[in-house]
């Protein structure tokens, strides 16, 4: 109960940029997977590889990030995704399920 | 613990465009009094913003990870795991267990059965005027039926003279009667198919929302430093007859100004239509003196994005396609008896009171997700939760990935 309330979410993709096929894959096509953590003042995702055969994600295979820092941004608009805050981020995201 | 009865109501792409959820256009006057005397959790997130694997993931109170399951062509049992359902439970557990509409999205994904009989007591109750969904079924400016997105009908004019929601929502009212004097507890489904698109709806609905008092979404662009893979294109939306004819540029559109707003309006009525529905099967309750014995929750699968960051769409981890409505009515918690007898949940008719306003009993701020609802209904109807799951649960059959909050309607929010 004192943890910090944290809430998941994912989308798969079939490559980088927008395709016909972009919104519902099917799995034999899913390239990407963008993992989301969101909780009262941010959302961070992070698209990263995916091998629909393994189901296995490469977390080292970086393809972008988002970073919304929702006081000045409820509507996720501005996205300040950087490299400098990825290393922390990732340890967050590595550390929950 | 006295065990309580169930009636679970999904909504289909809604997103928390409903009056109890702050937003000042929409009117759900029926939704709003439920909230009002229910905890109402203000930031709660789907699992993955598309029908199927958003209500795998639910319904078993699984991540997509482990269901296995993103798009929607296999069915989880066979795929990833026998991962026992929430209606599966309550039905190991002696309820009665009934499923109407769109609970399981249909097909492959639910073994084309919607998991019956492991989930669910006595086959699924589906709408045949579903039938016409996705059909020339909307009379267009030319006098002929389209297949449009923009789909305001005359109901007598329908095939059957009915749609699919008011044939779900009559069957439901069955189903309550049915087993209202039945000392076994029930577990009641009704997934309703609105307001997911085509807009086809009761052409009445429209007029709550005069299109010249409709506004963009506030920022209607796609944001300059959005990555690309992070974009969904609509193709769902593309392809309907009228969205079609507009020939936007793919895949970042725009749509022409006016329609937008059309579009946006037409999804408005069509919460307005499902508040309705939600106030029938309320005041059905009522009726049958289940209101003190039965909880109410209400939630839906995922959001829509009604224009935000240039999109029309789920399909996408923005906030608007992710976060969902997420209410619980849990008698003798949430709210008291009357003990002066009135209804709990008078009908509210939207279209000649749709000012009618309300103030939610209690909210819960903090983020929660869609794989709490199995525990934590469990939890609130009076069974065990399940445990939580080890971090690889592929072989177990029954635990949960979410959290079960039951603690919440106890204990005021920290943080």
């Amino acid at each position: 109960e004192n943890e910090e309330a944290i809430a998941f979410s994912q989308y798969p993709r079939p490559a980088d940029t927008p395709q016909v096929n972009s919104d519902l894959p099917n799995l034999i096509d899913i390239k990407v997977m963008g993992y989301s953590l969101r909780c009262w003042d941010y959302r961070y995702t992070l698209w990263l590889g995916f091998d629909p055969k393994t189901y296995q994600v490469n977390v080292t295979d970086v393809h972008a990030g988002e970073l919304y820092l929702l006081a000045g941004d409820p509507g996720q608009d501005k996205n300040i995704y950087s490299d400098s805050y990825h290393s922390v981020m990732m340890t967050k995201l590595a550390s929950l399920p | 613990r006295e065990r309580k009865n169930v009636l679970f109501i999904m909504a289909d792409d809604l997103r928390t465009s409903l009056g109890c959820y702050g937003d000042s256009v929409v009117k759900s006057p029926n939704i709003d009094q439920l909230a009002s005397k229910s905890q109402v959790f203000l930031n709660a997130f789907a699992q993955q913003a598309v029908c199927a694997p958003s209500r795998v993931s639910m319904l078993t109170s699984r991540r997509p990870d482990t269901t296995r399951l993103y798009d929607f062509n296999s069915y989880w049992r066979v795929h990833s795991g026998n991962y026992t359902t929430m209606p599966q439970y309550f039905k190991s557990e002696g309820y009665f267990t009934m499923s109407v509409g769109k609970v399981f999205h249909p097909g492959i994904a639910s073994n084309y059965t919607d998991d019956y009989p492991y989930s669910w007591s006595i086959p699924t109750f589906h709408p045949a005027s579903f039938a016409y969904e996705k059909q020339k079924e909307c009379k267009g400016e030319d006098g002929k039926l389209h297949a449009n997105l923009l789909c305001a009908v005359n109901v007598t004019e329908q095939p059957g003279g009915i749609l699919p929601d008011l044939e779900s929502t009559d069957e439901a009212v069955r189903l309550l009667t049915s087993r209202a004097n039945d000392h076994v507890p029930f577990f009641l489904a009704v997934g309703f198919h609105k307001p997911h698109i085509p807009f086809r709806i009761p052409q009445e609905y429209l007029s709550l929302y005069p299109i010249e008092q409709m506004s963009l979404a506030p920022d209607p662009n796609v944001p300059k430093l959005l990555p690309p893979v992070a974009y969904n294109p609509w193709t769902d939306v593309r392809r309907r007859d009228d969205v079609h004819k507009l020939n936007i540029s793919f895949p970042y559109g725009p749509i022409p100004k006016d329609f937008q707003l059309r579009i946006r309006q037409h999804y408005y009525a069509a919460v307005s239509y499902v508040d309705s529905l939600v106030g029938r099967l309320l005041i059905t309750l009522d009726e049958l003196g289940l209101t003190d014995s039965t909880m109410v929750v209400f939630t839906s699968d995922h959001g829509w994005s009604l224009g935000e960051h240039g999109e029309w769409a789920k399909y996408s981890n923005f906030d608007v396609a992710t976060r969902v409505p997420l209410i619980f009515y849990v008698p003798g918690v949430t709210a008291v008896h009357d003990w002066l007898g009135g209804p709990t949940f008078p009908f509210i008719d939207v279209l000649t009171q749709s000012e009618r306003s309300f103030k939610n009993f209690k909210e819960i701020k903090n983020v929660v997700e869609l794989v709490d609802v199995f525990p934590t209904v469990s939890y609130m109807a009076g069974l065990r939760a399940p445990e939580p799951c080890p971090d690889i649960s592929f072989q177990e059959e029954l635990c949960s990935e979410g959290d079960n909050l039951a603690h919440t309607f106890r204990h005021r929010e920290r943080g």
